[in-house]
């Protein structure tokens, strides 16, 4: 199929099933066509994937969290290259949609969400990319009434290691990439008084690769800021 | 070149196994 086959088929009124297997053909087509196919695909699929999601994300039927996280996939494939990286970039709604998909009740996807995010933090780009992923986290929290890292928090919480050392990365990002020192040792207590102190006494006993990994970058950050300080 | 693909794995494996993170 074509790309331009796929925008048509996503703008009527996909449901459910439809939609999970147009999505998951999608992901493919993403993930093995050339970069002209993505960019084909272009600013006006992505526009679709995004309101979609935004749909999607309202429900609470299985299929629709399927759905979801098949859109979060396809949302990978697509900022593989740099001209969807950029169109995801550009969209206003791309980062504040991949803030909501980090959902401690989808824990998959938001394994992969956390990842995404965590990427977007670390790229090197003209504008500050951590500042509006976390300004983005700050907001979605205020319109749930709730600390901006609970989310983050819930998912360390939870039995998945695999979302736990995802939860890690993308503390590791949002407080690597402040350049302030004061920005950064503020992070890092807020998250601690939020509780990520127990649970990291829970954590650090679990044996695993890239849990570790993150482990020893969160605490040598920590050790540099503090000599630094 | 501008087609270049890979871009995201590339990220998340850096992330991944820490490179990411050392410091310049």
């Amino acid at each position: 199929k074509s790309a331009v086959m796929y925008i048509q088929e996503l703008k009527t009124e996909l449901r459910d099933t439809q939609l999970l297997s147009c999505l998951e053909s999608l992901r493919v087509s993403l993930s093995n066509n050339p970069v002209s196919w993505v960019q084909t695909f272009g600013d006006e699929g992505l526009a679709l994937l995004l309101n979609f999601l935004r749909k999607l994300q309202d429900e609470k039927d299985e299929t629709a969290n399927k759905c979801q996280h098949e859109i979060i996939r396809c949302l990978k494939a697509f900022m593989n290259n740099k001209h969807g990286l950029k169109a995801m970039l550009m969209s206003p709604d791309g980062i504040p949609l991949l803030v909501r998909a980090v959902n401690p009740r989808l824990p998959h996807m938001m394994v992969d969400a956390v990842k995404l995010l965590s990427a977007i933090c670390i790229l090197d780009h003209p504008d500050n990319l951590q500042d509006r992923v976390l300004e983005a986290i700050t907001e979605h929290a205020e319109e749930q009434e709730v600390e901006r890292f609970q989310s983050l928090l819930s998912g360390m919480r939870k039995t998945n290691v695999a979302l736990k050392a995802g939860c890690m990365q993308l503390i590791n990002a949002l407080i690597s990439q402040g350049e302030e020192l004061d920005f950064r040792i503020h992070i890092r207590s807020e998250l601690m008084r939020l509780g990520l102190r127990e649970i990291l006494k829970e954590v650090r006993t679990i044996e695993n690769e890239e849990l570790k990994v993150q482990l020893n970058v969160f605490d040598d950050q920590a050790e540099d800021d503090s000599e630094e300080l | 070149d501008g087609d270049e693909t890979g871009i995201m794995d590339g990220l998340l494996e850096a992330l991944q196994s820490g490179a990411a993170f050392r410091r310049k």
